[in-house]
């Protein structure tokens, strides 16, 4: 409660018509992101709760025919994925990517993960291979001397039948194998 | 012709000039002219102590005069194929380049921006815009939402309810836009929809667009007491983000289909999955 509580606080003082339009003073605007900053990773506990409760059950016992127990995963946003940015893709040899539909109808989106590499693979929650793309991220973002990234490509995939207000996990490892580099097409 | 570059899928082709700007849209078999390109116009700087004649500033956008400044007139582009995208990545000067994509499947097609630091070594503020022309006939009349909800019906240099004379061309026609802008005519329709809350505009029949990025040296005197002139590692702020490009073209267009078609669109642009993302040394089998 505390958690959401900070959340509400940053969201009252966010109607504010100054917040709204952007015509605060500079430093509030700092103000204002440290805020929805704090807010934000303060309500990831809650979404790592329910989503952790969601994935693997509230059942402290292995499920059948496996050893281990239901693991607590670490759900983790990357809010600079707006910039092609995201520690954990870019580090991990193997990661798992859960997508959560907030809307009431199944859908489909294509993904896209920055990656340091282009050697990945992806699999659905059935053990399919799913088809992928990489993309090389433009010049411009990669040249940005603060913008601290290893990212190289943005790897790209359908996630497709997306539950309505539900989620989906894949699961996403490294291989030995690299995919054709992306090779841009002959001028003209 | 054959020196032109299309990227696309079944539902919609992009064709791009020798020169590398968009240059026409091809939808279900049907090309139309429609090219895009990043300008900007100067900001106004005033004399604060009278109350029509302020700067640009954080409240108001007011340009210098209605000369609109081209950014370059060669785009270096790349383009990237593959099975699930298709790209191409233009790059229009030093501080400005975009990505345009189609998905597979993908009845729209993507224009991922990114702006700034803008240059200001010159004392000029400047505010950057995209703009999307085309040959629809749409007689000084487009839409723009209302926070994302129905559609609103604007008219170039009207007011419904008073006798409105339009004495700045360019910022008395501009209006809020939080998801859509669209136009058109019997035969065709151009919508854009946004990521985020923009000001737009269509100054002329058959184009729209859309402010993106803006960086300005005076203050407007409505109160904030400071020039918009964000700065982080001590340069002018970068900008990204997206449009999204509907087009429907017919004999005879059946705009509602097509207005249904872009709500899809909205919905799903607007509100895309959350991604969390989680470390794990489990195998796929333990995990699974």
């Amino acid at each position: 409660l505390p958690h959401l509580g900070f959340m509400r606080e940053t969201m009252g003082i966010m109607q504010h018509h100054d917040a709204v339009t952007g015509t605060e003073k500079q430093k509030v605007a700092y103000d204002y992101a440290k805020r929805l900053e704090v807010a934000f990773r303060a309500c990831g506990a809650n979404t790592r709760a329910a989503l952790n409760l969601l994935t693997t059950g509230n059942n402290p016992e292995p499920v059948e025919g496996h050893t281990r127990r239901p693991v607590k995963f670490q759900f983790e946003s990357c809010p600079l994925l707006n910039i092609s940015l995201c520690d954990v893709s870019e580090e991990s040899d193997q990661f798992v990517l859960t997508l959560y539909n907030p809307l009431s109808y199944s859908t489909a989106e294509y993904i896209r993960v920055p990656v340091s590499d282009n050697n990945f693979q992806i699999l659905d929650h059935k053990g399919v291979i799913l088809e992928t793309q990489y993309v090389p991220i433009p010049a411009n973002l990669i040249d940005l001397s603060y913008r601290d990234s290893q990212a190289k490509y943005e790897m790209v995939f359908l996630a497709d039948e997306l539950p309505p207000l539900g989620y989906r996990s894949y699961y996403i490892k490294k291989t030995n194998e690299p995919s054709l580099k992306p090779i841009p097409d002959p001028a003209n | 012709t054959s020196s032109m570059t299309r990227i696309g899928n079944e539902h919609i082709r992009l064709n791009f000039d020798t020169n590398g700007f968009l240059a026409a849209v091809t939808v279900e078999g049907m090309t139309r002219i429609i090219s895009q390109d990043f300008l900007y116009y100067e900001g106004a700087v005033g004399n604060n102590l009278e109350f029509q004649n302020r700067s640009s500033g954080a409240y108001i956008f007011r340009p210098l005069n209605s000369t609109i400044k081209i950014v370059t007139t060669k785009v270096d582009i790349t383009v990237y194929r593959g099975s699930l995208v298709e790209e191409v990545h233009q790059v229009f000067n030093d501080w400005i380049s975009q990505v345009v994509r189609v998905y597979r499947h993908k009845n729209y097609a993507e224009f991922e921006w990114l702006v700034g630091p803008i240059p200001i070594d010159d004392d000029v503020g400047k505010e950057v815009i995209t703009r999307f022309e085309t040959d629809i006939k749409s007689e000084g009349i487009f839409f723009t939402d209302s926070n994302g909800r129905e559609m609103i019906k604007r008219l170039r240099n009207h007011r419904d309810t008073w006798n409105v004379d339009i004495v700045e061309p360019e910022a008395g026609n501009y209006y809020p836009i939080t998801t859509k802008i669209a136009l058109e005519d019997n035969r065709a329709r151009l919508a854009i929809l946004t990521d985020r809350a923009q000001g737009g505009s269509s100054l002329k029949d058959g184009s729209l667009e859309l402010m993106v990025h803006r960086r300005l040296l005076h203050d407007d005197a409505f109160g904030v007491g400071e020039a918009l002139n964000e700065t982080a590692y001590g340069q002018g702020l970068i900008a990204r983000g997206t449009h999204y490009l509907m087009a429907g073209f017919s004999q005879k267009i059946d705009s509602p289909t097509q207005e249904a078609l872009e709500r899809f669109a909205q919905l799903e642009t607007t509100l895309p999955t959350w991604k969390f993302f989680s470390k794990t040394e489990y195998t796929f089998e333990d995990w699974m």
